[in-house]
């Protein structure tokens, strides 16, 4: 009954038809399947149940289980897409795929915004700007003044947001984030497309030959 | 030159989006 031990001791949930993964996203069976291997091995990192816990995420991330950051907690937060504080198989399949090489750039798009949306309002305000960009400095240790912070903010909103209210609408990113691609390079992971090379020891898992 | 950078920019080079460690072995 104790929390601690049904943690780390939980039987790991029987994950979801790897031909259903496929047909939903860029992935094939083989692909998924390999995917499965990737997805086991943070899984079992810490809590061995299977489902990917935000420690394990930071620990695969930075190797470091305990180091907080604002993006890291978005990127877990939008893979959560059931929002149960964990990311399980289909979860992790689903928006992995959103990464691929492949994915249509209008979806890569749309997901970008979903982040930088930080309290889900709909628009990218002015106040969630600031808050990333402070983020972000911190976690590099840069040093800005308010002022620069205020300026580099302005400036963006001077060029995305296009109709001048304060905050920058879904279509608003879309066309600025259409016309500075660079914007999106970090949707994009070159390792998708070789994930069968990179993690070749799923055929012991699958055995679905295909 | 602050005046010259884009937020977004800024912020897609955060650690937390380089999801390419995930298949760090």
């Amino acid at each position: 009954m104790g929390c601690a031990s049904s943690k780390q001791f939980k039987r790991a949930p029987h994950h979801e038809d790897a031909s259903i993964l496929a047909k939903e996203t860029t992935f094939s069976v083989n692909e998924v399947e390999a995917l499965y291997v990737l997805f086991e091995k943070i899984s079992y990192s810490i809590f061995k149940d299977g489902l990917i816990h935000k420690e394990e995420f930071q620990l695969a991330l930075f190797k470091n289980s305990n180091r907080k950051n604002l993006f890291a907690d978005r990127i877990f937060d939008l893979f959560d897409l059931k929002r149960n504080g964990v990311i399980e198989f289909g979860e992790f399949v689903r928006s992995l795929h959103i990464f691929h090489p492949d994915t249509p750039m209008e979806d890569k798009i749309a997901f970008a915004f979903r982040l930088y949306d930080l309290r889900g309002t709909g628009s990218i305000e002015r106040e969630e700007l600031k808050e990333m960009v402070l983020a972000i400095l911190n976690e590099s240790d840069l040093l800005l003044s308010d002022d620069a912070v205020e300026q580099i903010v302005d400036q963006t909103f001077q060029q995305a947001d296009l109709n001048g209210d304060g905050r920058i609408d879904v279509d608003e990113w879309k066309a600025f984030a259409s016309k500075n691609p660079a914007l999106l390079k970090n949707m994009t992971l070159p390792y998708l497309k070789d994930i069968t090379m990179a993690f070749p020891s799923f055929v012991l898992y699958s055995g679905s030959g295909d | 030159k602050p005046e010259s950078m884009n937020a977004f920019a800024l912020i897609s080079r955060s650690q937390g989006f380089n999801l390419g460690n995930l298949f760090e072995k």
